[in-house]
């Protein structure tokens, strides 16, 4: 029943009605798809514009829209970009790319169509992405925006979680919105909010799904302006216990393997954090900064070093010339030290990052016998832009790789609207570490401690995963820098046509003082036929079924790149461009290399439609011109594990050593000693 | 368990069964003031086959090793999983092949088969896994114990395979062959009149064992040693007996 006064509202809106939104996602061991359904009416006599705009996760990729106006298909089609500059063909000077922040928004970017509706007409948006999703903090989060922008007679939010191992954790949050979390979810016995109304979970060992549907009342309790907010659920899976290899399934000649192994003790770490302290800092952000530093300080464990910098006109190192230990001494000093900071003058990111480089850089030199099993990481936050010292981003870029000289790691955080975040995210790339932004009003403190948890607790480092040379071409990014608790490493494969039944799946890490090899010989039509089973008992649809093989395209044009941003000569730049486009064509993937065209009505002054005309709809804004120095949009693909920082371009397309002829574990035949204890 | 020795000194190859009581844990190897090193064994139970007069079973289901030196690491196998303890404590499962390094010590488990621990370069031992896919009612998943490289072990060690490290034990014949298990015959209880073919018996320390020959299993039965079997759970070729073995804890290592 729809009230009175939501009734009212609807006849006095102008812009055409939203009559049903339908967002559904169907998650098949963490890759998501998601299939957004919308339908407009325009009640009134005259064409009207209608906007469908849907906000999309930052690491999604859209691989299909068609849109059905007054009973036409209007399909899109993927095609390359053309070069408007070659590389170096121009200096980002580090000016505000106007695009960017207003498709961006934090986590989330917006697809926008607009159309004209003739009269009395309906139209219809299809919309379909694809996501894999990160495990971060111990769990999968997969979000859906729910921001139809009015009040929509039918609404529903499906989300299907179909996973090979069991699933040990499943929560639905109450709906995020921006400045109130979660004011507006149920609150349940135990005072904490739980999901929101008319949310309805079945679920058993393997298998979820999800339905949001709130009825027009229920929306216009919970929503501000058809806002809603996001709907965000978080699962874990079951992994084996110890240090076991990992979960590998095989579907279409392809496999992914997810390796997450728990029960590690915790490597040591040194770490610098390096905080802005100008004057744009003053207020709430130094203060929720302050809160989360004390926090963390409290969570560095007995064997890590650590050291704080501060910047603004002026740079400060709190100990300058040395990390210390984590002591009651020492951890009161710093506290001392953080509280005292006030925010004055302008932003030095260069002068920060070089101070914080050389602490951990002479640390590190000093000290190599000792603390060559430790990880080493500088957690480096601004609000700003470089205003003072170096300001040009290709200028900063530089001296931060000549100062971190791939001996460590370097974690950004922007808080704000006013960072350069295209800066931000090329100095952590580059340097083995990740980038995370902090939205204007989102409590910086939580945020903060939030990205220091996913990387405070490495478990291994220098991860390396081969697999046997003849069954396997083409593998993603195999070698990584650290392995953090909480965290998963995913590498995808195509599998030869002639591989071998038995997939040899080596990996190799470091653990403190321990170097570490897993070994496995798996089965690949044993594999297959498990993965093909649980997808069956699954009934997910056949849209899914090709996951693996749409896993592996999706990493790898990710990898491609962030291949690509790193790339320092021409050639492999434009190697890495051509890789990634064509990947991003084979599977329909709107990325940064490619546009989207998408035929558009045009409506006749009678309000019938005329001939199609076709329009580039460039829903990810492109760089302008990329190059080795300067920035570029590609992102959303970091993981906190990180890149390896030596991994050469070639390794888009490389298969790794063959490891079955070199393996330790090869079954030899005893020949040892007769003194034994065995048997019964 | 089936305990079998290889003699260095002699070439012989002696062989005995401990059966002992489930739940105990028995020193197998003791070396702690020399080399550091420690090596204990739980006992599990399980019925005598349905039919049979044989006692109960007894198998290892937990082997501890303890190294010491150059500081204290504790190794705890059970047939599904291997726990390394040196400073910090990591799970390994059996059924990934897994191999760790650190400056002293090296662990390799091949899935599902063994694991090979090797201490400071000199010391190895090997434990193997055995598992059921479909197991009897009588059988239990259990471990095996093999000394691989035993020099850098001390002359001091000890322990149920320990002791027979640098044992110089030799054979001899004794008269008679009559004897039975907790009955050490010798020919002056038979009467001096009868004419007996001799038994082969085994000189250790100042003691005297007879023994018989047997064929031994190994490996997983993938080898057969032919040894000298010395009944009654090893009476008098053990120093001590049964219960002088028996220690407290998975991690005791108390001298001999």
């Amino acid at each position: 029943r729809i009230a009175r006064q939501v009734k009212t509202l609807l006849t006095k809106e102008i812009k055409p009605h939203i009559q049903e939104l339908s967002v559904q996602t169907t998650i098949i061991s963490r890759y998501a798809f998601t299939a957004v359904s919308c339908s407009m009416l325009n009640r009134h006599s005259a064409a009207t514009q209608g906007v469908f705009q849907f906000h999309i996760p930052t690491a999604a990729y859209i691989s299909n829209f068609t849109m059905i106006v007054g009973g036409r298909v209007f399909p899109s089609q993927v095609k390359a970009k053309e070069k408007k500059m070659k590389k170096g063909g121009g200096e980002n000077s580090g000016k505000k790319n106007k695009n960017t922040p207003e498709q961006s928004e934090g986590e989330m970017e917006v697809f926008r169509m607009e159309v004209t509706i003739p009269g009395r007409n309906r139209a219809v948006f299809l919309l379909t992405y694809e996501e894999l999703l990160q495990r971060r903090l111990g769990h999968y989060e997969h979000v859906t925006s729910v921001r139809p922008m009015q009040l929509v007679s039918r609404l529903s939010v499906g989300v299907t979680v179909v996973e090979h191992s069991r699933i040990t954790y499943l929560e639905v949050l109450p709906l995020r919105n921006g400045k109130t979390p979660s004011s507006k979810g149920n609150v349940k016995a135990d005072g904490k909010a739980g999901p929101p109304a008319s949310t309805v979970v079945r679920q058993n060992d393997t298998f979820c799904k999800i339905t949001f549907t709130p009825n027009i009342a229920q929306q216009a309790k919970i929503a501000t302006n058809g806002m809603l907010g996001e709907f965000v659920v978080h699962y874990d899976v079951e992994r084996e216990t110890g240090t076991g290899i990992g979960d590998i399934q095989v579907l279409d000649g392809h496999f992914v393997h997810y390796f997450a192994p728990k029960d590690l003790p915790v490597v040591p770490k040194n770490v610098v954090f390096v905080i802005d302290t100008s004057a744009s800092m003053v207020g709430t952000k130094i203060r929720q900064t302050k809160e989360a530093l004390f926090t963390i300080m409290r969570e560095l464990r007995p064997n890590d070093h650590f050291n704080f910098v501060t910047f603004s006109n002026r740079i400060r190192v709190w100990q300058p010339g040395k990390l210390v230990p984590v002591t009651p001494n020492n951890i009161r000093d710093a506290k001392k030290f953080i509280y005292m900071i006030s925010p004055t003058g302008g932003t030095d990111i260069n002068g920060g990052i070089q101070a914080g480089s050389a602490l951990l850089s002479d640390y590190l030199s000093s000290k190599e016998e000792s603390h060559h099993n430790s990880v080493s990481l500088i957690i480096f936050l601004t609000d700003g832009r470089p205003t003072v010292g170096a300001v040009q981003s290709p200028v900063i870029i530089g001296n931060t790789k000549t100062a971190v000289q791939e001996k460590f790691c370097l974690f950004t955080i922007g808080m704000g609207d006013d960072v350069d975040y295209r800066l931000l995210e090329r100095m952590s790339l580059e340097n083995c570490g990740t980038m995370r932004r902090i939205p204007e009003d989102a409590d910086a403190s939580v945020m903060l401690k939030g990205f220091y948890d996913e990387i405070g607790t490495p478990l291994l480092s220098d991860i390396r995963v081969e697999y046997s040379e003849d069954a396997v071409e083409y593998i993603t990014q195999n070698l990584f820098t650290n392995y953090f608790n909480g965290s998963e490493l995913i590498v995808a494969g195509k599998l030869t046509n002639h591989s071998p039944d038995s997939l040899h799946v080596q990996v190799t890490a470091s653990n403190s003082e321990r170097s570490i090899v897993l070994e496995k010989d798996v089965s690949i039509h044993e594999r297959e036929q498990e993965t093909e089973r649980r997808l069956a008992e699954a009934e997910v649809g056949a849209n899914v079924n090709g996951y693996v093989e749409r896993l592996w395209g999706y990493l790898s044009v990710k990898d491609g790149l962030k291949g690509r941003l790193r790339s320092q000569m021409s050639a492999e730049w434009e190697n890495y461009t051509q890789h990634a486009t064509n990947l991003s064509l084979t599977y329909n993937f709107l990325t940064p290399l490619t546009q989207m065209i998408v035929e558009k009505p045009q409506v006749l002054a009678n309000g019938s439609l005329a001939q199609t005309q076709k329009e580039a709809e460039a829903t990810e804004a492109p760089p302008p011109a990329e190059s080795s120095n300067q920035l570029s949009k590609d992102d959303n693909s970091q993981t906190p594990q990180s890149l390896h920082r030596n991994q050469h371009p070639k390794s888009i397309s490389a298969v790794s050593k063959a490891t079955s002829g070199g393996s330790k574990f090869t079954k030899k035949p005893v020949t040892l000693s007769k003194t034994s204890a065995d048997g019964d | 368990p089936h305990f079998v020795v290889e003699v260095p000194q002699s070439k012989l190859t002696v062989c005995f069964n401990i059966n002992g009581e489930p739940g105990h844990i028995l020193r197998l190897v003791t070396d702690h003031k020399h080399s550091g090193v420690t090596v204990n064994g739980a006992l599990i139970g399980a019925p005598a086959p349905a039919g049979s007069h044989k006692e109960q079973r007894t198998y290892f289901k937990t082997i501890t090793i303890v190294a010491d030196k150059p500081h204290r690491s504790y190794i705890e196998v059970t047939p599904q999983k291997v726990i390394l303890d040196d400073r910090d404590r990591m799970i390994l499962p059996s059924s990934s092949s897994i191999s760790i390094e650190t400056a002293n010590l090296g662990l390799v488990i091949v899935a599902n088969t063994n694991l090979t621990v090797t201490i400071l370069g000199t010391i190895q031992f090997v434990i193997l896994f055995h598992k059921y896919k479909n197991p009897a009612p009588y059988q239990r998943d259990h471990l095996g114990f093999y000394i691989a490289n035993s020099k850098g072990l001390s002359k001091d060690t000890h322990g149920l395979l320990g002791q027979f490290l640098y044992e110089d034990i030799g054979l001899t014949q004794l008269p008679g062959n009559f004897s039975t298990a907790g009955k050490n015959s010798t020919q002056e209880t038979l009467g001096e009149n009868i004419s007996l073919p001799s038994c082969p018996a085994l000189k250790v320390k100042d003691r005297t064992v007879t023994v018989i020959k047997k064929s031994r299993r190994i490996y997983s039965g993938k080898q057969t040693v032919d040894c000298w079997f010395a009944r009654n759970n090893a009476a008098k070729l053990i120093d001590g007996q049964y219960s002088d073995y028996v220690v407290s804890h998975l991690f005791d290592t108390g001298d001999w």
